[in-house]
């Protein structure tokens, strides 16, 4: 209770016996589409379904949870005020676990504009499951609304709070997992530098080793998109069977596509001229393509490559001689004094193709025939034998 | 209630009352408080939201307590 208390999540003391819960929306706001409603309210219960063994199901009658949007008062003593301040509040278990939104907010889907009804209903789920305010800054149960966050994930003080009341995740229950088709012979992500091993599998890329974007999947696989076609890299070459296309795999993901990365939210965003796609393992996750301008603030379109980068963590797009970082915990995400010229980068050349972080920690960016590892501490390409450039054909297609 | 005014001593008072900083006054009547109680509550709202600890309604504060939040209390019984 003292100032020096270390700060965390907080019970309120009252929690369900059952995990599999139902719920239904009996009042809707007026501005979004009931549909639209439908799919942000489940996205947000999956939020909590995604570290335990909770599930939630819609349905009418009697159910566990309801959900309503009013204006002011509303028959339960704790009146709504008007756009802003109190945006919504939810009740304890032991209280029902109902929720209720203030019908007068601006409620919006993917949009720095408004206040976003999926974040705020994720934390409104959170007490209806028995958590209070955290006061850990950055969790979702924090009382404040912080904004619209494009790459929103739950704190670990979340995670911590909810398994503290319902256990671990035991089942793979809720959003169904990533139907990998690729579960054969995948590598384990244990790396040293790609050694040269000839493989029989392909050599398209081989003959021409220049590709679209290259990423690794929250599972860890490492995949290389060209055209309509993607290729799986082993721990030293490219991965039998392959290439596949890509339109079987990522559904509604189009080829010859721009730049990607995938987030440490376990979700793949791939970018494509002026729009991008957000992926969750192979399954699209939302209403997608959505315009860069829109999710990605500050972000040109026709991108030629992005990662996250191993030095900070932060998001950063290439395109022709500049760069920007884009951090989403930061208003606006992209600072006044982006773009900055590549060649900080000491070392790499303009007009990329590709880069990315592997799984060994190193970032390694690619152009033509050839790529470039970078060294973090020196903040320049590594200085090493034989020397960068080298050859991603040998080095990492296996020819 | 005060929306996006800076709060006075009165909204703040009802703005630590609503989210559980201080007993919930009585909708028709306003209770005598001594300041110590006052300055606690404040103090607790301000180590809560990561604030500067100073028992005063200072600026930082009072622009905290007009950010849209949610409706629940932040101390529950």
């Amino acid at each position: 209770t003292g100032d020096n208390r270390a700060k965390r999540y907080a019970l309120q003391g009252s929690r369900w016996k059952v995990k599999d819960l139902t719920y239904k929306i009996s009042k809707y706001p007026s501005k979004l589409k009931r549909a639209e409603v439908d799919k942000e309210i489940q996205r947000a219960f999956d939020v909590w379904t995604g570290y335990t063994d909770l599930t939630f199901t819609p349905k009418s009658g009697q159910v566990h949870i309801e959900i309503r949007f009013e204006y002011g008062e509303h028959g339960d003593g704790d009146p709504f005020d008007g756009p802003g301040g109190t945006l919504a509040h939810a009740y304890f278990p032991v209280f029902g676990g109902d929720a209720h939104f203030d019908a007068s907010e601006a409620w919006s889907i993917n949009s720095y504009k408004g206040t976003n009804l999926f974040q705020v209903a994720a934390h409104e789920f959170g007490h209806s499951l028995g958590l209070s305010h955290s006061d850990v800054r950055q969790a979702l149960m924090a009382p404040f609304y912080r904004g619209y966050d494009p790459v929103f994930d739950l704190d670990t003080d979340d995670i911590e709070g909810i398994q503290a009341l319902y256990g671990k995740k035991t089942m793979k229950t809720g959003p169904r997992f990533g139907d990998d088709d690729d579960q054969d012979g995948g590598f384990d992500g244990s790396h040293d530098v790609p050694s040269k091993t000839p493989s029989s599998a392909d050599h398209s890329l081989c003959d021409d080793p220049k590709f679209d974007t290259i990423f690794n999947s929250a599972e860890g696989y490492t995949y290389v998109f060209k055209g309509e076609k993607y290729w799986k890299l082993t721990e030293n070459s490219v991965a039998p069977g392959y290439p596949k296309l890509i339109s079987d795999n990522w559904i509604g993901l189009p080829g010859n596509i721009d730049a990607s990365f995938t987030y440490k939210n376990g979700k793949t965003y791939f970018f494509k001229g002026s729009k991008y796609w957000r992926y969750k393992g192979k399954r699209v996750d939302g209403l997608y393509p959505k315009e860069i301008s829109e999710g990605f603030t500050g972000i040109p379109d026709d991108l030629d490559a992005s990662m996250v980068w191993s030095g900070n963590g932060k998001i950063y797009f290439f395109k022709g001689s500049k760069f920007w970082r884009f951090d989403p915990s930061q208003r606006p995400p992209v600072k006044s004094t982006y773009p900055k010229p590549i060649s900080n980068w000491d070392g790499v050349p303009n007009n990329l193709n590709a880069v990315f972080q592997w799984t060994n920690g190193y970032t390694y960016f690619f152009k033509d025939n050839a790529y470039y590892r970078f060294n973090d501490r020196a903040f320049a390409v590594d200085a090493t034998t034989p020397a960068f450039p080298r050859s991603s054909a040998y080095w990492w297609f296996g020819c | 209630k005060f929306v996006n005014a800076a709060p006075s001593d009165s909204n703040a008072l009802l703005y630590l009352s609503q989210f559980g900083y201080l007993a919930p006054s009585k909708g028709n009547s306003s209770h005598l408080m001594d300041e110590k109680t006052y300055r606690k509550a404040i103090e607790d709202f301000q180590a809560f939201a990561g604030l500067e600890v100073t028992g005063e309604l200072d600026s930082d504060t009072q622009k905290t307590m007009v950010l849209p939040r949610c409706g629940v209390k932040d101390k529950v019984g």
